[in-house]
């Protein structure tokens, strides 16, 4: 989802 | 994940480490901001607050916890501490860090991706993240001498920061739908706040001199 692409770094 | 990301999070991950290891191995913490360590146990400890609601990786979980972790030990350390508590130089180091908090807060309810309680505050970890450095250069300035290990902290906390935009470019050619301009834009003020100090720590690593900042 996008939510999860925009926070899968650190 | 690509190999510029990677290297990112491992020049993080050592920053860190030569931190802890200055401070157990000198039992000082001379040079070094508690302002901006809290700054950054902050920033971890908001934008993670996904840690037990979106899983990622194991990557992604043992490395934020082992950021809010570190972080925490060394604020504790610092605050704690019997003997590393003489050596920090609270003189030098008056940064008013809380108008970076208020400032970060107020940046991230105006600008989010999302109008929630996770989204705010972890836009406000990404803003606060990137000006969490400047008590630390501040202290640095005003000390005018830079020691061994926390110019080595320093320059692998601004390593971190140049890989992680080469990540970023990395990823706008290689992946479809990559915006997060949240996240670029103040990354790359963090970086550019770094700029100052490289271009000492290099002058020094030149003349293979002891790092030395202008008054």
């Amino acid at each position: 989802s996008n939510k999860e692409e925009s926070h899968d770094e650190l | 994940m690509n190999i510029f990301r990677f290297a990112g999070d491992m020049t993080h991950l050592i920053s860190i480490l030569v931190l802890l290891l200055k401070i157990y191995a000198t039992k000082s913490c001379s040079g070094i901001s508690l302002k901006t360590q809290e700054l950054y146990a902050l920033v971890f400890l908001t934008r993670y607050l996904d840690l037990f609601t979106d899983f990622i990786s194991v990557y992604n979980t043992i490395m934020k916890l082992v950021f809010i972790a570190s972080s925490l030990a060394v604020v504790c350390c610092m605050r704690m501490h019997r003997v590393v508590r003489r050596s920090y130089d609270k003189d030098l180091d008056t940064f008013r860090h809380y108008f970076l908090i208020l400032a970060s807060f107020v940046l991230a309810l105006l600008v989010n991706e999302k109008f929630t309680f996770q989204e705010i505050f972890w836009a406000f970890s990404i803003y606060l993240e990137a000006l969490a450095i400047l008590p630390q250069l501040v202290l640095l300035q005003r000390s005018g001498n830079v020691d061994n290990l926390t110019g080595q902290y320093v320059f692998f906390l601004g390593a971190y920061r140049a890989f992680y935009i080469l990540n970023w470019i990395y990823r706008y050619f290689t992946e479809q739908h990559f915006s997060r301009w949240i996240a670029c834009v103040s990354g790359l003020v963090q970086t550019v706040l770094y700029a100052d100090f490289f271009y000492y720590y290099f002058i020094s690593w030149k003349n293979n001199a002891k790092m030395q900042l202008p008054a």
